[in-house]
C-alpha cells in the first residue's frame, strides 16, 4: 500500500514543487509507481509535468468539494510510472468552502483510500500555507518532507510549522511524522549557505538528508519546457543531485 | 494623507519582503514618513527589521482581531522615518477567525484610519496567498506593488492575482490600481531571466518599473543582521537597485 508523504513548508518558493515533481521522477524512472497530487491552486506541479491546468475538466477541486471519485481524476504524464492529480485555479475557492465541510481536514486522505494500492508512494504538492489545503495533506500523510532553501529567512518560520506537525499529530493523523528534511538552492560561494545548513543539521539532526540541492538554472528552466530534470537535462548538477536524493530516499523508506 | 501600497503575488519566495523593507528604507533615506505593515503570520518584514515577534506584545493579530488600537501595536526601528506594526505566529490563527467578522474584508482599513494623516506612505506586506489577510491588505490600498522573480513559474500565477485584483476592485475598493510591477532576483547570466522579463514588460507595458532588482547574495543577509540593505552593503549591486526604484517610485507616486 502507498507511503503518502507531504511536501509541506509555509514559507514561499523553497523548492516544494520542484522536489515532489523531480523526486517523484527518479522514483518513477528507478521502477516505483508515484502519484503527485497538486494541492496548490497556482497548479504549478501540473504546469511542471506539461499538462495545461485550462483543458482540466477533474481536478482535485471536484475530488475534494464534489466527491468525484480520484481516479477520474488521475491524468498520466509523459514519465511513465509518474501519475498527476492536477490542480486548477479552482482549488483557490477550496479552503474557504472546506471551512464548513464535515470532517474538512479528511477530505484528501478519504479521497485517497481507493488508490491506495495503486501505487508505491503518493506525493502531495502544498501551497506555501498552513491552511486547510496543507492541513488536509498532512492528515492524509504517512510523512512530510520539509524542503528548507538555504537562506535566512527560511529558517524562521520551521518552529511554528513544527507546531502545526505537532498539532495535526495530536488531533488528526497519529502516524505523522517528518520523513525528512531537504537543503534546497544551496549556493556553494556564500557563508549564508553554509550557515543554513549547519543549523538545519543542528535542528534536525536524524532527518537531514545527505543530499544538498545546489541552485541551478536547469530546474527552473525545466518546468518552462513542462518536463522534469530527468528528461530535460539529465545530466546537469541539480539533476544529479535529485538522482541522488532518490536514492536515499528509497534506502530510508524502504530499508537499507 | 498616506497613500497605502499593497506587496501581492501568491507565489512565494518572490522578494515581497525583501521589497517592501528595502524600499520602505530608501523612501524614509529620502525623507519620507513610511509605515511598513507585516500581514505575514511567517513574520519575515518584523524579522527583517530586527524586531524579535516573540517580544511583542500587541501585533497586527490584536489590531484586527481584539480591535486594539493600531496606535498602540506601532514600533520604532533603527531607520527613522520608517515605523512597523509587527506580525506574530498568531496571525496564522487570524484568517479563520476574520472569516465570521462583520466587514472582514475591511478590518485593515479601518484599522488603519487613524494614522493615514501620519504617514507619506503605508506598505502592507501581504502572505503568499490569496486569502482573507491578502485581500484586507487589497482592500485598504490604493494601489497593489507586484513583485515578480526572474523564474518561469512566477509567471504562472500573474493572471489569477490580476483576477482576485480585479474583484476586489470591483466588490470591496473601486480605487484599486496596479501602482507597478517590479523584477526581481534577475540573474544576468541566463536566458530565463531575459524572457520572464521581455514576458512581464508585454504583460505590463505601463506598470513594470525600469529598474530590475539583480539577484545579489547581500540582501539575502541583511535580514540575519535584522538590517535593512541601506544599514547592512549599501554600496552593494541590491542597494543601488533598490535606492533607483526608490527614485523611480517617488517620481511616479508624486509627480515627475
Ligand atoms: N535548486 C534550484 N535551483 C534553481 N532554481 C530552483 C531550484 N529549485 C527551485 N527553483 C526555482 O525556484 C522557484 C521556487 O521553487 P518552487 O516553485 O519549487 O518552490 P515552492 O516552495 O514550491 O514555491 P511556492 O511556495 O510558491 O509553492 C521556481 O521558479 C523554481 O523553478
Ligand atoms: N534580489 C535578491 N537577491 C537575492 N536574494 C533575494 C533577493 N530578494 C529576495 N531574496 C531572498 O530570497 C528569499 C525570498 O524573498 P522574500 O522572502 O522577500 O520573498 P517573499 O515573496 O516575501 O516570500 P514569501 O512568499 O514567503 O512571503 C529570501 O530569503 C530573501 O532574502
Ligand atoms: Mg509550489
Ligand atoms: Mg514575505
Amino acid at each position: 500500500t502507498a507511503t503518502v508523504i507531504a511536501f509541506a513548508n509555509q514559507k514561499g518558493g523553497v523548492g516544494k514543487t520542484t522536489t515532489a515533481v523531480n523526486l517523484g521522477a527518479y522514483l518513477a524512472a528507478a521502477g516505483r509507481k508515484v502519484l503527485l497530487v497538486d494541492s496548490d491552486p497556482q497548479s504549478n506541479a501540473t504546469t511542471s509535468l506539461g499538462i495545461d491546468p485550462r483543458g482540466i475538466y477533474v481536478s482535485l477541486y471536484e475530488v475534494l468539494i464534489e466527491q468525484v471519485p480520484i481516479q477520474e481524476a488521475i491524468t498520466l504524464t509523459d514519465r511513465v510510472g509518474l501519475d498527476l492529480v492536477p490542480a486548477t485555479v479552482d482549488l483557490a475557492g477550496a479552503e474557504v468552502e472546506m471551512t464548513g465541510l464535515m470532517a474538512r481536514e479528511r477530505l484528501l486522505a478519504r479521497a485517497l483510500a481507493p488508490v491506495l494500492e495503486r501505487y508505491d508512494y503518493i506525493f502531495v504538492d502544498d501551497p506555501p500555507s498552513l491552511g486547510l489545503l496543507t492541513v488536509n495533506g498532512l492528515t492524509a500523510a504517512h510523512g512530510v518532507l520539509i524542503p528548507v532553501q538555504c537562506e535566512y529567512l527560511a529558517l524562521e518560520g520551521l518552529s511554528h510549522l513544527l507546531h502545526t506537525i505537532h498539532q495535526v499529530r495530536d488531533m488528526l493523523n497519529p502516524r505523522l511524522h517528518i520523513a525528512g528534511v531537504v537543503l534546497t538552492m544551496f549556493d556553494a560561494r556564500t557563508n549564508l549557505s553554509q550557515q543554513v545548513v549547519a543549523e538545519v543539521r543542528r535542528f534536525f539532526p536524524q532527518e537531514t538528508f545527505q543530499t544538498i540541492i545546489p541552485r541551478n538554472v536547469r530546474l527552473s528552466e525545466a518546468p518552462s519546457y513542462g518536463q522534469t530534470i530527468l528528461s530535460y537535462a539529465p545530466g546537469c548538477a541539480g539533476a544529479q543531485a535529485y538522482a541522488a536524493l532518490a536514492r536515499e530516499f528509497m534506502a530510508r523508506m524502504e530499508g537499507q
